[in-house]
């Protein structure tokens, strides 16, 4: 569950410091599963394992630049600061996926092959 | 357009559960024990799962190689189900059918493939030229082999590949592209297709004088040829890629054994 800390959108310009420690702040983590843990490995013959990821993390004031989030989320995190604490602060989560493919067995006895929208998390934002 | 389950089992409360987004592979992960019941009736050949797992790897790779870049995003490989030979020293006739019961409405054929193995044990290299003619079979309601050789007029032009054989490579895969044959079949969503195949090899040699022509060992050790379609799923479900991203369909390319090996037509080869 160590945060890839090489999250940062790429029209960053170079000169902002990498995070050399890790912080709480919103980021993407990894979650390996097998399909023979979940008992889909005699249904699903490639591949052998999953990595869906996640976003956690909590999303700081100045959200704008670094997790290229719309101006909406400075409004809210302005609504829970100043105005009504009860209107949630931003959250942290993907904002592009990848597709998984899978090589499965049907059961005719048939081999699939199949690409699934929007299986894997590639990348975090806030809002 | 909404994932379409004429196909699935799916009980209806777990689809509305989850708002109908549900594909064949969420709906194995969000069920305690969806697959309890799923007993695969018929294990598929382990040559052919090997090479559903090469196409797999090769279709997956984050990184498509320009041969490889295509526009299906679903490829099913469907192995015969009912099979009647007949074979004399002319002919090599085959009555196969084939069940589409999985292919979904949704799935739109770009590409079909009859898929041989020709397995050999030759030691010096050796190709053969070999003559395929499909046809369409309506299926005898009282028996499974009604017998065809009398009627041998052919329904589509000749198909003719090449099989070239090398003591290196002991099973050679070719993909005969039939797309052109079979698309009126798939488009009108039959459930089970019911194919003559007539497959004839000769040795692929100059003929000398007097032209006589080799029957070639290649026909005899090969196998019914699977069914391989090359499809795209329109559904909200499957993975769509964007035009933008300016992968064309480039699925004429046979990238299994190296060579690319496209059909010829009789007449153009004499042309």
């Amino acid at each position: 569950g160590t945060p890839k800390s090489t999250n940062l959108p790429e029209t960053m310009p170079k000169l902002i410091p990498m995070y050399d420690f890790p912080t709480d702040e919103c980021d993407l983590y990894d979650f390996r599963v097998s399909f023979s843990q979940l008992k889909l490995d005699h249904w699903i013959i490639a591949p052998q394992k999953y990595n869906p990821r996640y976003c956690k993390g909590f999303c700081p004031r100045a959200v704008g630049y670094i997790y290229g989030s719309p101006v909406h989320t400075m409004v809210q995190n302005i609504i829970y600061e100043k105005l009504d604490s009860s209107v949630p602060r931003p959250s942290c989560v993907p904002s592009e996926y990848n597709p998984l493919s899978v090589l499965t067995i049907e059961n005719d006895g048939s081999i699939a092959y199949k690409e699934y929208e929007e299986m894997i998390a590639t990348k975090c934002t806030c809002r | 357009s909404c994932y379409n389950f004429e196909n699935e089992s799916v009980e209806p409360d777990v689809s509305l559960h989850h708002g109908n987004i549900l594909s064949p592979l969420l709906k194995a992960l969000s069920e305690q024990n969806p697959w309890g019941e799923f007993t695969p009736r018929a294990k598929p050949d382990s040559r052919f799962v090997r090479y559903m797992k090469r196409l797999y790897k090769l279709s997956s790779k984050p990184d498509k190689s320009p041969e490889a870049s295509h526009l299906y995003n679903t490829a099913r490989l469907i192995t015969p189900r009912e099979e009647c030979l007949e074979q004399n020293r002319e002919f090599f006739m085959q009555d196969i059918s084939y069940s589409l019961n999985r292919v979904r409405s949704q799935e739109q054929l770009l590409k079909s493939v009859l898929l041989y193995s020709f397995d050999h044990n030759h030691v010096t290299p050796f190709t053969s030229l070999c003559y395929l003619d499909v046809k369409e079979q309506k299926p005898s309601r009282d028996q499974m082999c009604s017998h065809h050789l009398s009627s041998t007029q052919q329904s589509v032009p000749l198909l003719s590949f090449r099989v070239h054989t090398e003591r290196r490579v002991r099973r050679r895969w070719v993909e005969v592209d039939v797309t052109s044959f079979l698309h009126p079949l798939i488009q009108a969503h039959k459930k089970d297709i019911h194919l003559l195949i007539n497959l004839t090899c000769v040795a692929d040699m100059v003929p000398r004088p007097g032209g006589q022509v080799h029957k070639s060992p290649v026909e005899l050790t090969h196998r019914s040829p699977s069914l391989l379609l090359y499809l795209n799923d329109t559904s909200e479900v499957a993975y769509q890629r964007r035009a933008t991203q300016g992968r064309m369909v480039d699925l004429t390319s046979n990238h299994w054994d190296g060579k690319s090996t496209a059909w010829e037509s009789a007449s153009r080869k004499r042309r």
